[in-house]
């Protein structure tokens, strides 16, 4: 069973 | 004073049914250069970013650089008060900014209606989105993009894309069994809207929630053609460019299996 990421593993808040 | 003047209304209508299901609330960050968005689904697996330029309402005017707290779902109800052919002028007080006035104009000008939408504070942090020089870039029919998505949708609520050099291939598996569409490059020199490029920088497989997908083509009609990229272990880039600005959807991948 593939699992969901999150954006925040990829996109830093500003 | 903000004013914004957009003699294609439908556009406003059709780009805020475009992101309307995936975030509730948002800021539309005005400044002299234009409007933008950016905002994330509330589970943070989507993003979208909004961008319009000022060039493309006349007339535009923005004193200062200000945000509007909107709630997507009421500033839609009154969107839907507005005619297809509607002229739409956007109007705000930049220094105290509680309310966005929203007036439609039919175009012989008898019929002029005018909607306040009270604004709402939302303290949203925004996401740097990292210039990516991604491994393959996908040009293909919006219509195409759209049609794909719900179509595997009935096999699994995931998708794995395959770029390679002359293809690139969506499969689903499920319950019931599996499912794949595979499009190979095609210029048609007539129809420019129907070709489909890829431009490869190395071969790239990701899977993706079909789920989010679908709800990205909801931005079809906004362009003919929808940019696709894709890198190793990064979001999708989703993106309908239309004369006025962009919008572009990121969603986060799904791994293991």
């Amino acid at each position: 069973m593939s699992k969901q990421t999150k954006l925040g593993a990829f996109f830093k808040p500003k | 004073m903000f004013e914004a003047r957009l003699t294609q209304g439908a556009l406003l209508k059709r780009l805020l049914d475009s992101v309307k299901e995936l975030v509730t609330d948002a800021n539309f960050d005005c400044s002299e250069t234009g409007i933008s968005l950016q905002a994330m689904d509330n589970s943070h697996v989507a993003l979208v970013s909004l961008s319009l330029r000022a060039e493309g309402f006349n007339p535009y005017r923005c004193d200062r650089g200000f945000s509007l707290g909107v709630n997507l779902n009421s500033l839609n109800k009154i969107m839907k008060c507005a005619g297809n052919e509607d002229v739409i002028t956007l109007k705000a007080d930049d220094s105290s900014a509680d309310s966005l006035c929203l007036l439609f104009e039919n175009s012989s000008n008898e019929r002029v209606s005018e909607y306040e939408l009270k604004l709402m504070d939302i303290d949203q942090e925004h996401l740097s989105i990292p210039e990516t020089d991604y491994d393959a870039t996908v040009m293909m029919p919006s219509a195409e993009f759209q049609r794909i998505c719900r179509d595997l949708m009935v096999v699994s609520e995931s998708v794995t894309i395959d770029v390679s050099k002359d293809e690139i291939k969506f499969t689903a598996e499920g319950e019931l069994g599996t499912g794949n569409v595979k499009l190979k490059p095609t210029s048609t020199i007539d129809k420019p809207e129907e070709s489909i490029t890829i431009e490869l920088g190395q071969t790239v497989s990701l899977q993706f929630s079909l789920k989010y997908l679908s709800n990205f083509t909801r931005g079809t009609p906004l362009s003919d053609q929808v940019m696709l990229c894709l890198s190793d272990n990064m979001p999708l880039l989703v993106e309908y460019k239309m004369d006025i600005g962009y919008i572009r959807y990121y969603l986060a991948p799904k791994v293991g299996d």
